[in-house]
């Protein structure tokens, strides 16, 4: 563990908090993304199957149940209690389009052909691409409240984070991940147009609104 | 590395 890493998980768990507070603040999920939150779970459900299998350390299994239980609580509170707010006109995204071509894939290329190898290469896929249907909603309805802004920058410098820790790993440990750190890459890159226009707007006090 | 990379990351 070092520091780009514990800072990149810190910034998922913070990301988590802070979309959870403001839909149950706000008492609505205006303006988030149901598609992208139903990935995520899926995203945390085929990765973390391995917490019955494999025990790395308490703070491993502790984090894996967290984003299990808050990415539940997520989805139980956009499609169930507060499902009257929930946008689903501009949530319009197919992710049937992410699900089948990463399932193929994970398939194709991963590390080992056995099931927990696979879902864990699919979790990896889908997770770099989950936030897809979210950023399109914000393209639909053209801006995003400051709160969503704050989650989304949260959740897109956790995998930046990462990619440091990648570097750090490769040069300190000699360890590397071809398939964590490709995806990781094509994560990251997704959100740079986000953070340009967070930084650019957002930190100066202004509403994250795209150009008409 | 590699194959069977150690997965002790999230």
């Amino acid at each position: 563990m070092n520091i780009f890493r514990f800072a990149g998980d810190l910034s998922h768990v913070f990301a988590i908090i802070i979309l959870l507070l403001k839909i149950w603040k706000t008492r609505s999920c205006a303006g988030i993304s149901g598609k992208s939150q139903i990935l995520f779970a899926v995203v945390y459900l085929t990765r973390y199957l391995d917490l019955f299998t494999t025990y790395v350390s308490l703070y491993n299994s502790v984090m894996k149940v967290l984003f299990l239980a808050t990415s539940g609580a997520t989805v139980y509170l956009m499609y169930v209690k507060f499902k009257a707010t929930y946008d689903h006109n501009h949530d319009s995204f197919r992710i049937e389009f992410l699900l089948v071509p990463c399932a193929l894939l994970a398939l194709v290329i991963n590390h080992e052909f056995t099931v927990m190898e696979v879902l864990w290469t699919f979790s990896i896929y889908l997770e770099s691409v989950a936030i897809l249907p979210q950023l399109f909603l914000v393209s639909r309805t053209g801006e995003a409240e400051s709160i969503t802004s704050h989650y989304l920058f949260a959740l897109g410098s956790y995998r930046a984070l990462y990619l440091l820790n990648w570097v750090y790993r490769y040069m300190v440990e000699s360890h590397y991940d071809l398939i964590a750190i490709f995806a990781g890459v094509v994560q990251t890159v997704l959100y740079c147009d986000f953070f340009y226009l967070y930084i650019t707007k957002v930190l100066k006090g202004k509403k994250l609104q795209l150009p008409a | 590395p590699g194959v069977n990379a150690k997965k002790d990351e999230l």
